[in-house]
């Protein structure tokens, strides 16, 4: 573990406090994408399934099960509260979140470390979770202005894969057997995904301005 | 330092 991971998991952890933040406390799920909600709790089912065979750390074990639980807890939320649901953007999020899980797939039929069932389940979560924040970015893109925590919400989620990046190449210099070179491609693809975003979000930082997605 | 078996990284 390294201060990099570290910083990480715990950015990863903010995202999600502040999105069960904002559907807990506005009772409402406006501007976040279900399909996207979905995507991860797929992302971590899929890469999370040695929570039962590889013991690597409390706190590594500890962590799995907060992720599995609470993607499975929003997307619970934003399908079957009464309340919440009804403030679901419905119309908005229209991606069609199945491509990504199938190209996802085939690609990890193709390329993945090892061909054995964990490990193309591994290699698609890492697929597929760089793909997974597309329809929340077209959500955005559609739903023109941004509300505070939601915003902050992708930016914490886009943040933590970059923590992530540093992570690699830490360990790169500081491991001799280290080569992650399928998170590290799959890694820099999701974070650059987040750049355009990035960029409005330093801009309405800047001029303390709302957060505006060009259409 | 070996690298770890299996994916340590969550």
């Amino acid at each position: 573990m390294n201060i990099f991971r570290f910083l990480g998991d715990m950015t990863h952890l903010i995202s999600i406090l502040i999105l069960l933040l904002k559907i807990y406390a506005t009772k409402s799920c406006s501007g976040i994408s279900l399909k996207t909600q979905e995507l991860y709790a797929l992302v971590f089912l899929a890469r999370y399934l040695d929570l039962f065979t590889d013991f690597i750390s409390v706190y590594n074990s500890v962590m799995k099960v907060v992720f599995i639980a609470s993607s499975l807890a929003i997307v619970w939320c934003m399908r079957r509260h009464r309340v919440v649901r009804r403030s679901y953007d419905k119309e908005l999020d229209t991606f069609r979140h199945y491509f990504l899980v199938a190209a996802c797939l085939a690609l990890a039929l193709l390329v993945q470390e090892k061909f054995t069932f964990l490990e193309v389940l591994w290699a698609f979560s890492i697929y597929l979770e760089a793909v997974a924040i597309l329809p929340q970015l077209v959500l955005l893109q559609r739903s023109g202005n941004v509300d505070n925590l939601t915003g902050q919400y992708v930016f914490f989620l886009g943040a933590y894969r970059a923590f992530y990046i540093l992570n690699w190449i830490y360990r790169y210099f500081t491991e001799t057997h280290f080569s992650r070179w399928i998170s590290c491609v799959s890694g820099l693809v999701q974070t650059a995904l987040y750049a355009d975003f990035f960029y409005y979000y330093f801009i309405s930082w800047k001029n303390n301005s709302k957060l505006q997605l060009p259409a | 330092k070996e690298k770890p078996q299996g994916h340590d990284e969550l």
